[in-house]
Order: C-alpha cells, then structure tokens, then sequence
C-alpha cells in the first residue's frame, strides 16, 4: 500500500522514515533464518517480499530525486536510540535462548511493536493526513491485530503453542494502535478525512 | 525448542 502511495503519488507526505527504518532492521533481524531453515514456499516468498519492500520504501525515501524532496525531515524527529536500546537491553535479557540470532530475532519482536511510534509522532503533527497514510497505518495495526485471532486458534488446536515473548508484544503492539484506531473510526463513520487532537 | 512454533509465523 505505502509502496503504491510512493509511486503512484511521486511523494512520501506524512511518512515516517524512522519508522521505515525500523522495519527494515526488524526484518533483517528477524528473516535471518533464511539462511538457514526452510518452512514453506509462502514463508519464504513473504519474508524476502517483506525485506525487499521495506528496502525499496528506504531507498524511495532517502535517494528518489522527486520523492526525498516531499520528505518532511524537520517534523520526523523521533530519535532512533529510544527505541533501540530498550529492545536490546531486552532483548538481551529476556528470551527463549542465548544464542546470537535467537537474540537478534527476539529483538524483532520488540522492535516491531514499537516501531510504529515515529510514523504516530508524526501524524499527531501533519496537519492533513491523506487517505493512503491512514489506511496504510490502520492496515498496518490490523495486521498484527489479526495475528492474535490466529494464536487464540493456534493456542487450542496446537500442544506445546505457548509464545509469551510474541503474544505480550504482538498485543503491546496493537494497543499502541488504539488511539489512532479510535479516530481512525470516528473520522471514517463522519465520512471525513482523518485529523489527530494535538 | 519453545521458540520454534513461532518461528513459521511472519
């Protein structure tokens, strides 16, 4: 959707590149196992849809002669350290096994439900937050959203599916969502574009 | 392993 947004629109409005960043690393971080496990062909063509996608967003943002120039880096100022070092520190500390890339892909799990932060900052600030924006940020908490139906499931029907490092964050994650959901919805009930209350 | 479950999810 936001890769649409870019090339369809020449511009990156309203877009967050720290949290773009973000989640390039987070799939870097996570989609290590490339290498070396195989789980299925949907798996596998998600994840390098994912890294490719995240990278191609980055590059639009950063190198793209006409879309860097819609790049609002002044309002974007959301600081990378905040958020990093805490999921390492976390990371570090709290995960299944202490093993480089299994500490590296918990730290995915981390990253990932804060990510969203920046691109919220930001919206907060934009005065006029087009239609694609919203949507791509709603689709976005959803998604992990629906993840929880799917381990609600997974949880009942599968032995030995307990995942409390994923769930508490997946779960984090989506109540970060919350207040913008919220006027995401009443925005979208009145038929008007979406504003956040500074 | 306990982490392995989750590791087909995205």
């Amino acid at each position: 959707v936001l890769l649409l947004k870019i090339r369809a629109t020449r511009s990156c409005r309203g877009i967050s590149l720290k949290t773009q960043e973000l989640y390039a690393l987070v799939f870097i971080c996570r989609y290590l196992d490339l290498f070396y496990s195989y789980i299925s062909l949907y798996n596998t063509v998600m994840k390098v849809t994912y890294l490719a996608t995240a990278f191609s967003i980055v590059r639009y943002m950063r190198f793209d002669k006409v879309v860097r120039q819609t790049y609002d880096k002044e309002q974007d100022t959301f600081r990378y350290i905040f958020l990093i070092a805490p999921c390492a520190l976390l990371a570090l500390v709290l995960n299944h096994r202490f093993s480089p890339t299994e500490v590296l892909w918990t730290f995915s799990i981390y990253l990932e439900a804060v990510a969203i932060l920046p691109q919220l900052v930001l919206m907060q600030r934009t005065q006029n937050i087009d239609n694609l924006t919203a949507n791509y940020v709603a689709l976005l908490g959803a998604y992990r959203g629906f993840y929880i139906l799917n381990w609600i499931y997974r949880f009942a029907t599968e032995k030995h599916y307990r995942q409390w490092i994923v769930w508490i964050s997946g779960v984090a994650q989506t109540a970060l969502y919350a207040d913008f959901f919220y006027y995401y919805a009443l925005c979208w009930k009145a038929n008007q574009r979406l504003q956040l209350p500074a | 392993s306990r982490s392995a479950a989750a590791k087909d999810e995205l």
